[in-house]
């Protein structure tokens, strides 16, 4: 890989050196035509990603070198006609479209062409690179030429005479046909090369994720997206493509990047739509750790000094418990670990956001009896990890409350005790104590003190 | 125009465009 | 041998008339005036003596305006399908420097001029002073384009081909018939795919048939080799095509030029995949010269 890696290194700083020189000298069709030699340097399929990467962004700081050059030639007004049709003589496609991009975004600085039709154009035209690993790096080199000239206006605005300059729901249509293209060539690669390469590509594709991560980047960095705009034109777009592409890999990447990409107002406004898209995921996917990025998130969220905190009119822990719930139904194979995470990570949100809402505490200790029930777990081993999850579900109310009374109010305390072993009954007893006496709690009555006797009665026993 | 003209394509089914290569 | 004279052909608004050019047999370029079917073709011819003072005898001095077809198997032969004499001076002797106008009226140029991998059809100017011993002769090329204005009928070339269980495609091209400075607009939309595809080009292919009948020759060149695809798609996918024409050096479609040769122009497309096994699929156009869109200059007022 080295040696392929500076072989092509070689031909891109002549080709590069050669490029310069005829542009400096204002030969731009000569400077072309090693433009070209050097982007062909990307046609190649020896090199790994990485190396491949490595030889993408040398050409790519070369290119930039072309479209600087470009620019300023347009805006001494030295305009070269039919520019964008010239570029698409290149025989091979790969540096033909690179190209393209190149001096498509010329024309939109320039005012030169319609930036709507240049956009859809480019992301079209792509379609010609169905190679995975080509394909996405030309994309992304796409997504990374146009960062800063997509329209992100709410109407037309004539911007300099350019007829179409398009608007906002231009640039969301272009990211996300390139997003849906690059999701598709990356989720494609899995099926590449042998079975006895599996974890070697899976790995490689892992590497490759931030290039379809940077799609929904470019959608947040939108100024003029809305609630509306983002629950209708983004979100649903996203989901479908990530619940379709059935390939956990990339479902999981997805799913967390949208969690980390956009704002926490949009997540608030549209939760439903998100979780049950969890719901319709891969089975390999380890949904647990979404909800839980996206409960964590939203509870600091919350609990934000300046923040204005949960609407009123979001019944967020009821949202997250029933769409838990349909997750937890959807997959039935689901460890019983991964559902007490849910659950402790349900607890945490009705801790963080409705401090005072004991009953919401209770409720997932009831959901999570009913489900013990349900999968007819009676004894767990204390050792087991769904004994570590259930103490660490146990744990949150004793620590939050630091009040055995409180703790005493939960219905669903004492039965979910039931389910641990005598090992986790006592250690899980002589927390609660200890919790009581650290905070000096006086017991006022003797039915209290009954519930908490009978409570840590293996202490005892 | 004819240097950005192409003919409308076919929108690709998600179920196509994510399946495994026959 | 005593006196001998310079002819020279000199044609009528020559520094405003186009130029074009044309292939000659070895590969180069020639540049010769450019006209068009029906036009006119004046100009004068000047015959200067080699040797002030001596007088040169001849049996006549005429002009021929010669369209002609040269088969290289057939060398010996030129089928002159235009053939437009006129006599310039009578027979008799010039003691000096003479010119003579020439005019051939609205001579029809019917086929374009064309040189080819077995053929050539040239239109030239031809001056011979007919003396005793040996004429001087004295050729002009002039270079002939034909121009069409195809209707607007001009449907697209839309199909459905494969190979059984392997390989599903439909393929559109815009149109059928292409002016040579047009772009091929099209796409190839996979209905099946179960070949492991590398790439895709499209060819342009440009077959020239000379002959009759059994002794009929075809030469194929390929004009351009134009990569539409890389890697390999999957059902549904769309790949689009858009070939500019004016990046190669092509000609109008000919078909059956005075009954002597063909020049036909396809589009060939073809699938690479990972063996090197190579699927295609031949699409004849007509490739024709569109009169140019001359912009008259505004008259002053």
């Amino acid at each position: 890989q080295e040696k392929l890696l500076d072989e092509a290194l070689q031909v891109v700083k002549a080709q590069s050196f050669q490029m310069k020189r005829c542009l400096d000298k204002g030969k731009l069709m000569d400077g072309l035509k090693h433009a070209s030699n050097m982007l062909s340097e990307l046609r190649t399929s020896m090199l790994s990603p990485k190396s491949y990467y490595e030889l993408y962004m040398s050409i790519t700081d070369e290119l930039r070198h072309l479209e600087i050059y470009l620019v300023d030639e347009f805006q001494k007004g030295r305009k070269v006609a039919d520019l964008y049709e010239l570029v698409q003589y290149a025989g091979n496609i790969v540096p033909r479209l690179y190209l393209l991009i190149t001096v498509g975004v010329v024309y939109i600085k320039a005012n030169e062409l319609s930036r709507k039709d240049i956009l859809k154009d480019l992301v079209e035209m792509c379609r010609g690179v169905q190679h995975p690993l080509r394909g996405l790096f030309l994309r992304n080199y796409l997504l990374q030429c146009t960062k800063n000239v997509l329209p992100d206006a709410e109407e037309e605005v004539a911007a300099s005479g350019d007829p179409e300059s398009g608007t906002v729901k231009d640039s969301i249509d272009f990211i996300h046909l390139n997003f849906a293209e690059m999701n598709k060539l990356w989720v494609r690669m899995q099926h590449q090369g042998h079975t006895r390469d599996k974890d070697k590509r899976e790995q490689e594709r892992r590497e490759l994720r931030i290039l379809v991560g940077t799609n929904l980047v470019r959608l947040s960095q939108l100024e003029c997206v809305d609630m509306e705009m983002y629950k209708r034109h983004i979100l649903t777009g996203v989901l479908e493509q990530t619940v379709s592409c059935r390939d956990p890999i990339a479902q999981e990447y997805l799913m967390e990047c949208i969690i980390q990409v956009f704002p926490d107002e949009f997540h608030l406004q549209t939760l439903t739509g998100f979780l049950k898209a969890c719901a319709d995921l891969h089975p390999d996917v380890n949904v647990k750790n979404i909800i839980i990025a996206l409960i964590d998130r939203l509870a600091q969220f919350a609990n934000k000094e300046e923040g204005v905190g949960i609407p009123q009119d979001i019944q967020l822990f009821d949202i997250f418990s029933q769409q838990i719930s349909q997750v937890i139904q959807n997959r039935p194979d689901m460890p019983p670990e991964d559902i007490v995470s849910l659950q402790v990570a349900l607890i945490n949100l009705a801790l963080k956001c409705y401090p005072d809402r004991v009953d919401y505490v209770d409720k997932v200790l009831e959901t999570t009896e009913e489900i013990f029930n349900r999968l007819n777990l009676d004894h767990i081993e204390n050792s087991s990890a769904v004994s570590k999850e259930l103490m660490r579900l146990m744990k949150i109310p004793v620590d939050s409350y630091n009040n055995i009374l409180t703790v005493l109010q939960l219905e669903h305390f004492g039965p979910l005790f039931e389910y641990f072993d005598f090992a986790a009954k006592k250690s899980m007893s002589s927390y609660i104590i200890v919790n009581a006496l650290d905070n000096d709690i006086k017991i006022p009555s003797q039915e209290q003190v009954d519930a908490i006797l009978n409570l840590v009665a293996p202490l005892v026993c | 125009v004819g240097a950005t003209a192409r003919i409308q394509s076919k929108k690709q089914t998600l179920e196509d465009a994510y399946s495994p290569p026959a | 041998f005593g006196q001998s004279a310079e002819i020279d052909i000199i044609l009528d608004g020559q520094d405003t008339r186009k130029v074009a050019e044309i292939k000659t047999e070895d590969g180069r370029k020639e540049k010769h005036f450019l006209y068009y079917d029906g036009e006119s073709v004046v100009g004068k011819v000047n015959v200067t003596l080699k040797k002030p003072g001596t007088k040169l005898e001849h049996q006549g001095i005429k002009i021929e305006f010669i369209g002609q077809i040269e088969l290289y198997y057939d060398r010996g032969n030129h089928h002159e399908f235009t053939s437009l004499v006129k006599e310039l001076a009578r027979p008799g002797e010039l003691s000096q420097n003479t010119s003579y106008n020439f005019e051939f009226v609205q001579v029809e140029k019917p086929y374009e001029s064309y040189t080819g991998t077995n053929v050539r059809l040239r239109y030239f100017l031809r001056v011979t002073i007919v003396k005793r011993i040996s004429d001087a002769v004295k050729e002009k090329e002039i270079i002939v384009h034909t121009l069409s204005q195809y209707p607007d009928m001009n449907n697209s070339i839309k199909m459905e081909v494969g190979i059984e269980d392997c390989l599903h495609i439909e393929f559109e091209y815009n149109k059928s018939k292409y002016h040579l400075k047009d772009v091929i607009v099209g796409k190839i939309y996979f209905l099946l795919v179960r070949i492991k595809i590398k790439h895709m080009e499209i060819q342009i292919i440009k077959r020239e048939t000379t002959g009759t009948g059994p002794n009929t020759f075809n030469e194929n060149e390929t004009i351009a080799k134009y990569e539409i695809m890389d890697g390999a798609p999957v059902r549904g996918e769309s790949i689009p095509i858009r070939l500019f024409l004016s990046g190669y050096d092509l000609t109008p479609t000919m078909r059956d030029i005075n009954k002597k040769f063909s020049v036909r122009y396809y589009l060939n497309l073809v699938l690479v995949d990972e063996e090197e096994r190579r699927y295609f699929k031949q699409q004849e156009i007509t490739v024709f010269r569109k009169a140019e869109k001359v912009r008259k200059p505004i008259q002053q007022a």
